[in-house]
């Protein structure tokens, strides 16, 4: 019955991974050369995925519902969506 | 559209292939590159000229994971298959495709030419487009090569950065890929008319057709209806003032200039069985009521008065059309007349007399 058990917790990590990886990728400002450390990117992940959503045309709820996922696994060009 | 300016401060940028994929014949490369270069030659000043060694203002090159001083990794197949630097020194302007991915001339894998092309428009200083049938859209879309892939929004941006040519002071020249209606290679995804007009449709374009007028008017199929997407698969026009559009098992109702709230909506709900995919061609019999849906070697036919199909159908097309051998690629009435197209031919067809009056070359009402 364990092989048939579906492990969310393994799901949810899988999720998490893909929308952080995403939004890194994509909507968070690049540094700034002109400052000496980093930029700390203070918006949040809900912030960061509602600009994703708006961008994209999709329900902005600022959580990753399935429609939001598979926007996020298209393949695609690797230059951010904001803040060149 | 979105711009990283100020992009170039000279119009003859040069460009140098710095490697090549596995994946694809050198010669391939070179031709998917070049291209990739004039489609946005063909609606700017810029003039890209391709050198083989030393320092050029766009470096390309086919890269896996991290690479070099790129501050961007590429992720193995799938995900992100390219990227580009916005105009500048050093990195600014170069362009890396993941080598991870499988790069080809069709639409398998996926497709150098108009990832270069997208890539490139980075590279001259545009940024991603929201809208979805720009070529700046983030994710990869295929669409034919024969297709010129540059949308009106892709135009708008880079011609705010660099203008448009200069020996066309006005006019936008004819994209070097969209098709010409007197050429003799013209064929057609769908036509119908609307009201006094005939539409005929390809890829992204239409024509707007007066019967009694020389003139054709070509336009984007995105300038009138945006949600629309291209190479529409039939249309038609309705009893009530309305056109039809298909493409795969989804169609949209448009009245005037607008799609219907609520399309597109799945053609079983006409009455097809789950088999039928897409439909090839429809035409509404104004003087019965009657709409004709053909696909493949067969016909549906669709009382437009109930809003029901038919029963005893689908008919095969040979039977009740006696001289339509092919698929039909489109067809419309005019004058109470059937006009059926295949490739390069129409035949007119007398729906009472159930024969072909004539054959004729496609593009016969474009007065070539």
């Amino acid at each position: 019955s364990n092989a048939l058990h579906i492990h969310p917790e393994e799901d949810n990590k899988e999720v998490a991974k893909l929308l952080q990886d995403y939004l890194n990728k994509f909507y968070s400002v690049d540094p700034d050369p002109n400052l000496l450390g980093w930029k700390i990117n203070a918006e949040s992940t809900a912030e960061k995925l509602q600009k994703m959503q708006h961008f994209f045309g999709l329900k902005v709820t600022g959580k990753p519902d399935n429609e939001t996922l598979e926007m996020m696994k298209k393949p695609r060009c690797g230059v951010p969506d904001v803040g060149l | 559209y979105g711009v990283t300016l100020p992009g170039w401060k000279k119009n003859k940028l040069t460009y140098r292939i710095v490697n090549y994929t596995p994946d694809m014949s050198k010669e391939d490369v070179d031709k998917a590159i070049q291209r990739a270069f004039k489609v946005w030659s063909a609606v700017t000043p810029l003039i890209f000229t391709r050198i083989h060694k030393g320092m050029a203002d766009i470096m390309i090159s086919f890269e896996t994971k991290a690479h070099g001083h790129c501050p961007r990794y590429f992720d193995g197949p799938l995900g992100v298959l390219a990227h580009a630097f916005p105009p500048g020194n050093g990195l600014g302007g170069d362009v890396h495709f993941d080598e991870d991915e499988k790069w080809t001339t069709g639409s398998a894998g996926f497709n150098l030419f108009l990832v270069a092309a997208h890539e490139f428009g980075h590279a001259l200083g545009l940024s991603h487009s929201n809208d979805q049938r720009a070529l700046m859209f983030p994710n990869y879309a295929y669409i034919s090569p024969s297709e010129f892939p540059l949308s009106p929004d892709d135009i708008n941006g880079i011609q705010s950065i660099y203008g448009s040519p200069q020996n066309t002071p006005d006019k936008r020249p004819a994209s070097p890929n969209s098709p010409k209606t007197c050429g003799s290679q013209m064929t057609f995804d769908a036509i119908t008319t609307l009201r006094r007009e005939v539409i005929f449709l390809k890829g992204r374009h239409l024509w707007r057709v007066y019967p009694d007028n020389s003139e054709a008017e070509r336009e984007l199929i995105s300038a009138f209806w945006p949600t629309l997407p291209p190479a529409i698969e039939a249309a038609y026009e309705n009893l009530k003032d309305q056109i039809l559009f298909f493409k795969g098992n989804n169609f949209w109702v448009i009245s005037g200039y607008q799609v219907l709230l609520g399309y597109p909506k799945n053609i079983n709900t006409l009455g097809f069985p789950k088999g039928v995919k897409k439909i090839d061609a429809a035409v509404c019999n104004k003087n019965t009521g009657m709409t004709d849906f053909f696909v493949g070697d067969k016909y549906w036919r669709f009382d437009e008065n109930s809003q029901s199909m038919e029963k005893g159908y689908p008919r095969l097309i040979a039977n009740d059309f006696p001289g339509i051998s092919q698929r039909v690629d489109a067809v419309f009435q005019q004058k109470g007349l059937f006009y059926f197209f295949h490739g390069l031919k129409q035949w007119e067809f007398d729906p009472i007399a159930k024969k072909v009056i004539q054959e004729m070359k496609s593009n016969s009402w474009f007065n070539c």
